[in-house]
């Protein structure tokens, strides 16, 4: 609390020493930015993010800025969150993704859209049939369960883009999405999905901190 | 609005910016590089009551205080120095996951301060 002797703390009349309350505010501000996030506590970086990686991420976030006159009307918080996938169990014909979402409030996300971003690095002229599989964990069973496939075909080498469907979304929403890539061919000697430093796949997906349903007891 | 300079005591607007990384938070938070976290302070007198920011121009602070002197002791309550306008606060920042999450958070910046 801050020394006031007036009925309404921002009507004191002595002038306001900055410097002398610099601590407080500083806390304040460290308080009211991790409480806005609904974050008990700063985050730890674990897993440092290599600036390549970064930077591929944030021209995929720096697209077209929509009006903010839309969020200020809409007091439901919006996130885009980039997820950059651990390479799981993997082999020459296929590429096991692992995503890790938070949980942003006890009430989870809402997936309003989400993308793969992976790059594929083929020789030339050549196209590609592959495999998309989303896997899930189900309740009581330890091994991930095939929920659906789409088929891809890819004619260049680059980054390529997926929309992905409802049930990868729920998955994101759960707080863990495993993605499998399967390319066709058996002449492969070596993937095609390139995951290196700067070609790390990654998820963008478009959040709003969502309401969990309340179950009334009757 | 009216930022605070000098000795004024009138209702202002006083800057104060926080610098992630004096507060060792560089890390973290990618963009942008602090956070500016004005605030409002200073008196509100009663002829400049009601009168949130720029509309307060000096005649009509003038006017206001001959009918504020005619009126003295019949107003009830105080008028406090509050935002009058406010922006959101971009962040784009690491979680624990190392996943990368851009987001406003609306009303973080107070842009003008005036008197309720």
């Amino acid at each position: 609390n801050l020394q006031t002797d007036g009925p309404c703390p921002a009507c004191w009349g002595a002038a306001f020493d900055l410097e002398s309350q610099r601590e407080l505010l500083l806390s304040l501000a460290k308080k009211s930015i991790l409480n806005k996030l609904h974050l008990s506590q700063r985050p730890t970086l674990s897993r440092p993010v290599s600036r390549a990686a970064l930077k591929t991420a944030l021209q995929r976030l720096h697209g077209p800025r929509r009006q903010e006159t839309v969020l200020e009307h809409d007091p439901t918080q919006e996130y885009e969150i980039i997820s950059f996938a651990e390479t799981g169990l993997s082999s020459v014909n296929q590429t096991r993704l692992d995503f890790h979402f938070p949980d942003r409030t006890a009430g989870g996300l809402e997936v309003q859209q989400a993308h793969l971003m992976f790059f594929v690095q083929l020789p030339s002229n050549a196209t590609q049939t592959m495999n998309m599989r989303v896997l899930v964990l189900r309740q009581y069973d330890t091994n991930l369960t095939l929920t659906s496939q789409y088929p891809l075909q890819v004619d260049a080498s680059g980054w390529h883009q997926l929309l992905l469907g409802p049930e990868a979304q729920a998955a994101c929403s759960q707080g863990h999405l495993t993605l499998e890539l399967v390319t066709e061919s058996q002449a492969a000697h070596r993937s095609v999905i390139l995951g290196g430093f700067s070609h790390r796949p990654f998820v963008a997906a478009r959040v709003r901190a969502g309401h969990k349903r309340r179950v009334h007891r009757r | 609005g009216i930022n605070c300079q000098g000795g004024s005591r009138m209702c202002c607007r006083q800057e104060f910016f926080v610098d992630f990384r004096e507060i060792g938070w560089h890390d973290w938070i990618i963009q942008p590089e602090g956070y500016a976290m004005n605030f409002c302070t200073g008196q509100c007198p009663l002829h400049v009551a009601g009168m949130p920011g720029i509309s307060a121009s000096f005649h009509t602070a003038v006017f206001n205080l001959l009918k504020a002197n005619t009126a003295a002791g019949t107003t009830i309550g105080g008028s406090c120095c509050v935002p009058t306008a406010r922006r959101p606060l971009s962040l784009l920042y690491y979680d624990r996951d190392s996943n990368i999450v851009k987001t406003d958070i609306p009303d973080m910046v107070v842009e003008a301060c005036g008197c309720s």
